[in-house]
């Protein structure tokens, strides 16, 4: 799985995800990538893209959850996708990205290391696997 | 003015063993992807534009689980999915069941834009490629080697495999992965109905 998080210099988001699924997975299964409010979201508080354990996201509504808890708990981007990753997953594995509409970024992950890249307007830029 | 940022992802959960020149392969991709959305970003681009040609490099590079190089389902054919959000106005487009499109992510944003749904699969996905004009190959241009070789191993296990690249840690051969599931089925450790430990995170 892949994907993208980005607010662009009018504030505004939006997120891309896009998936093989799973290795050996059967024919007609579909997973979280392509369910808006699962593996992708984007609104005015953030955009977010998840990967990992499908079965997981999706009954967590994960992307989502992230875009909810800063707008209902006022949560700033971080504290939100640490909170989401690690109270909303049950036992599943999976990770995300995402991007606030005031141009911060923050990825979590719950399993071992995440192929993640991040950059910010003011030259901040890190490409990376493990915590 | 707003602060443009950009984040992306190529999968979570890789084998701690990964090989050095692997790592070095995946984070050479990340940054040439990244690379793609800040000059776009540097140019005035839209957010949507931005994510959409990311996800677009990141899809025709074989080196993540999208597009070429996507994982196998257990008929050795790729069946992919992808969606797109468009934070103003909250707008989406997804597919599902995609076999034949160069770039699935077009397609979702196509169905965003073009059609009069959020959301095609399957039959319907394909159609509306077609009617769209977008590029479309045959189904062996999205299959590699590595990938048959991971096909192999995974129905060797009799597992299914979030990521196509490493086998279960702990396991390094089949038949001890298919013990490991076996004894798990036993002790009812499950989750969806599949032992919890085929649930290597992708």
């Amino acid at each position: 799985t892949v994907g993208c998080a980005v607010v662009d210099s009018d504030g505004f988001t939006a997120a891309a995800t896009s998936t093989g699924g799973l290795m050996n997975k059967m024919t007609g299964r579909i997973g979280d990538s392509p369910l808006i409010g699962a593996g992708t979201y984007a609104c005015g508080h953030c955009a977010v893209s998840c990967t990992g354990e499908g079965e997981a996201i999706i009954r967590s509504t994960l992307a989502r959850d992230v875009a909810a808890v800063m707008e209902y708990k006022g949560l700033p981007l971080q504290e939100a996708v640490d909170f989401c990753v690690k109270e909303r997953l049950d036992e599943g594995f999976a990770g995300l990205i995402a991007v606030s509409g005031t141009g911060e970024v923050a990825y979590g992950f719950n399993c071992t290391g995440m192929f993640r890249g991040c950059a910010t307007e003011d030259g901040f830029m890190e490409v990376g696997i493990w915590e | 003015m707003a602060r443009w940022a950009i984040a992306i992802h190529g999968g979570a959960g890789v084998d701690p063993n990964l090989p050095e020149h692997r790592q070095e392969e995946a984070k050479r991709v990340l940054a040439r992807c990244l690379q793609v959305g800040v000059d776009l970003l540097r140019a005035g681009a839209t957010a949507l534009d931005v994510v959409e040609a990311v996800v677009r490099e990141l899809e025709t590079d074989p080196c993540f689980n999208s597009g070429r190089g996507s994982a196998l389902t257990r008929a050795g054919t790729v069946e992919m999915e992808a969606s797109i959000m468009d934070g103003r106005g909250r707008r989406c487009g997804a597919v599902s069941g995609v076999s034949t499109v160069k770039n699935p992510v077009s397609l979702a944003r196509r169905v965003m834009d073009k059609s009069p749904h959020s959301y095609l699969a399957f039959d319907g996905a394909e159609d509306f490629a077609r009617e769209q004009g977008l590029e479309v190959v045959d189904n062996s241009y999205f299959i590699t080697e590595e990938n048959i070789g991971m096909l192999k191993l995974a129905k060797e296990a009799n597992s299914i495999l979030f990521d196509y690249r490493i086998p279960l840690a702990g396991a390094d051969t089949c038949s001890a992965l298919a013990a490991a599931t076996e004894n798990l089925n036993s002790n009812g450790m499950v989750m969806n109905g599949l032992p919890i430990s085929i649930y290597a995170p992708e």
